[in-house]
């Protein structure tokens, strides 16, 4: 999961 | 706009030996090739999500080197007791990527 207007290519997420 | 980098040119060199050495593939490094070293320095999980989201400036996944390179000054600020900022300092963006 992801927040609001974050990254999915954050490997720290 | 053009003010230095503040990635001085001896730690630049220190950070792309240590680029190269985790074998990067057509200039890049993904995600998973970094997240390991970052996770090395022992800071919170969530510290390091900031130095990614913001070393990662064009969002693809994958840090060039000069993208590491400003992972690596946030994480050794941070190891000296300095605060990542929520946001790039313009003096902290390359000077390839203004």
């Amino acid at each position: 999961q992801y927040p609001a207007g974050g990254s999915s290519t954050n490997p720290f997420l | 706009a053009d003010a230095p980098w503040v990635v001085k040119p001896e730690e630049k060199m220190k950070f792309d030996t240590i680029f190269e050495s985790l074998g990067p593939v057509g200039g890049m490094l993904s995600g998973d090739k970094v997240k390991p070293v970052l996770l090395n320095s022992n800071l919170p999980v969530d510290i390091l999500g900031r130095v990614w989201e913001l070393s990662d400036i064009d969002r693809d996944g994958m840090l060039d080197r000069d993208e590491f390179s400003v992972a690596m000054f946030l994480v050794y600020r941070a190891l000296e007791g300095e605060s990542v900022p929520m946001s790039l300092p313009p003096p902290l963006v390359p000077p390839s990527k203004r």
